[in-house]
């Protein structure tokens, strides 16, 4: 495992509990898309089956227990928890994760590496993993909230996606015959997107600064 | 057949 992979690893899990203690400290989650949490928690459920039919690692297989857990941790706290359920904006966060799911499924059905259950679920499980964050976007576009979301958990998010094609470029040039196109064009789009929900965070950011200023 | 590719990235 190369530097690149591991501090990937290492600031997409950063970004996980960065949003759980701010959920646990404000005992809010204004802001948060329940979405787009839900489809993470799909997405680390249908690409981490091989738990039970593969060993890679310790490493791996504590990394992928935590993802899961994690992700229905901040789940259980935006639907359960008796405060923090109560600031989640239902209205808002209305976005058709169908459009999203129905897609990829059919996407991993058609495009995949091997025409098996579990290697079809893992190929829709990076297909949804690139499109998972569109919710929680709209969200942030319909409501500039920036207050709940902090700039940490945004930053490490990109950091964590910036850091993986590294990781590819890296291993590309070192490990012969080491190519793998799909997880290669996904992780370009969802940077892609990335980069655009960093940029509707400055906007928001720069326009609340403004309304903050004494006149 | 190709071998199953182990996906060792998380």
């Amino acid at each position: 495992m190369n530097i690149f992979r591991f501090a990937g690893d290492m600031t997409h899990l950063c970004s996980i509990v960065v949003l759980l203690l701010k959920i646990e400290a404000t005992k809010s989650c204004a802001g948060v898309s329940l979405r787009t949490q839900e489809l993470y928690a799909v997405v680390f459920v249908s690409r981490y089956l091989d738990l039970f039919f593969t060993f890679i690692s310790v490493y791996n297989t504590v990394m992928k227990v935590f993802f899961i857990t994690s992700s229905f941790c901040i789940i259980w706290y935006m639907r359960h928890h008796r405060i923090v359920s109560q600031t989640y904006d239902r209205e808002q966060d209305t976005f058709r994760v169908a459009f999203l799911v129905v897609p990829c499924i059919f996407l991993a059905l058609l495009v995949n590496h091997e025409f098996s259950m579990v290697e079809v679920l893992w190929t829709f499980s990076i297909y949804l993993e690139s499109v998972a964050i569109l919710p929680q976007l709209i969200l942030l576009q319909r409501t500039f909230n920036v207050d709940t979301l902090t700039s940490n958990y945004v930053f490490l998010l990109g950091a964590y996606r910036a850091l993986y094609i590294l990781n590819w470029l890296y291993r590309y040039f070192t490990e012969p015959g080491y190519s793998q196109w799909i997880v290669w064009s996904s992780g370009t789009l969802q940077t892609a997107i990335y980069c655009d929900f960093f940029y509707y965070y400055v906007v928001s950011w720069r326009k609340n600064e403004r309304l903050s200023l004494p006149s | 057949a190709e071998p199953l590719k182990q996906h060792d990235e998380l």
